[in-house]
């Protein structure tokens, strides 16, 4: 009896320290495989759909008119100080400084940069189209892109079928032909992904010489890219409203596309009248998308400006 | 917003940035 009494008081003594210190080191344990697997860590359908459930087209066209309204001169330095201090604005590149000068939060996003503020790489076959950040690149094995590390989307899925190889009267069985043929024995695909921070110069030029053979405008959704959001939503830039240029260059192959966002969600191509993005679509198929042949002669001198991202 | 680049390019092709790196226009992206 006096054992099964000592025996009761040890296990009332220390048991609750025994589970503290078990706990803790679970604890810990279950910390450390979150950091571990955070870029692993992607949403799942459910999670998918609920984002998709959001009026992000509603909130991207009234922010667009809000950022469209006439700001008075008086305010101006205050509106747009504000919105450079907090976004990093390098305001001595830009070819009006004088934040008096820019009407509305849109006419700043999209100011022009001083000429000879941004030398172009006369000997690089390809340069960057845009200031920003680069969120992934590298090659594109098996018809499939890389969104990040082990997240992967079809090539298929992001361009669409493919059309433009009819249109150029090209051989086009299927889509896995037309991507074979697109890419010969001594080439491959690579692809390239960069990030337009809010306070960047918002501006694109075209990455090389290349001939644009094709427009095509899917009418997507609107969600966030910033490198939170494209680390934990599988294939987004399959999913968003985006413009693209299919076209030839030295090498064979070549596409630029254009993904718009929530804040910003209107491409403009200068010289593409007729592309109008972030519309209202209604009941349409959010996927469907919109082509539209480019005449021969159109072609992008790398560096050439070709567009901006706009407000909205 | 985002902008993706998906090309042809030769095997030899090397990209000379890397993910994270933030670029400028006209900035040099890869060599042959």
């Amino acid at each position: 009896g006096n054992a099964l009494l000592r025996w009761t008081g040890f296990l009332l003594k220390w048991a609750p320290v025994g589970i503290c210190v078990f706990g803790a080191i679970e604890w810990q344990l279950n910390k450390q495989n979150c950091i571990k697997n955070r870029t692993l860590h992607t949403a799942t359908q459910f999670q998918s759909k609920i984002y998709s459930l959001l009026p992000l087209r509603l909130i991207s066209r009234c922010w667009g008119w809000l950022a469209s309204c006439y700001v008075p001169e008086s305010v101006r330095p205050f509106i747009f100080g504000l919105y450079a201090n907090t976004f990093k604005v390098n305001l001595g590149e830009a070819l009006y400084p004088d934040l008096k000068h820019y009407k509305t939060l849109a006419e700043f996003f999209t100011r022009p940069l001083r000429d000879g503020v941004r030398t172009i790489d006369a000997d690089a076959p390809l340069i960057s189209p845009a200031d920003g950040k680069i969120l992934h690149l590298g090659k594109a094995c098996r018809s499939l892109i890389e969104q990040v590390k082990g997240v992967n989307y079809n090539i298929a899925d992001f361009l669409g079928p493919t059309t433009w190889l009819r249109e150029s009267k090209q051989n086009s069985n299927n889509d896995m032909n037309a991507l074979k043929y697109a890419t010969n024995d001594s080439t491959i695909l690579y692809h390239c992904v960069i990030y337009l921070a809010p306070g960047d110069y918002h501006r694109f030029h075209s990455p090389a010489n290349f001939d644009p053979l094709f427009r095509r405008h899917f009418t997507g959704d609107l969600f966030s890219v910033s490198p939170r959001i494209a680390t934990w939503l599988p294939g987004l830039f399959c999913l968003n409203e985006r413009v693209l240029y299919v076209g030839e260059w030295e090498h064979g192959f070549f596409s630029f596309t254009a993904v718009g966002a929530t804040n910003v969600g209107s491409v403009q191509i200068f010289m593409d009248a007729e592309l109008k993005t972030n519309q209202w679509v209604g009941f349409k198929n959010p996927r469907s998308f919109y082509d539209l042949t480019i005449d021969h002669g159109n072609f992008f001198k790398k560096g050439d400006l070709i567009g901006q991202f706009n407000m909205g | 917003s985002t902008i993706v680049l998906l090309f042809e390019a030769p095997v030899g092709f090397e990209f000379k940035v890397k993910p994270g790196q933030k670029i400028k226009v006209g900035q040099c992206l890869g060599h042959i």
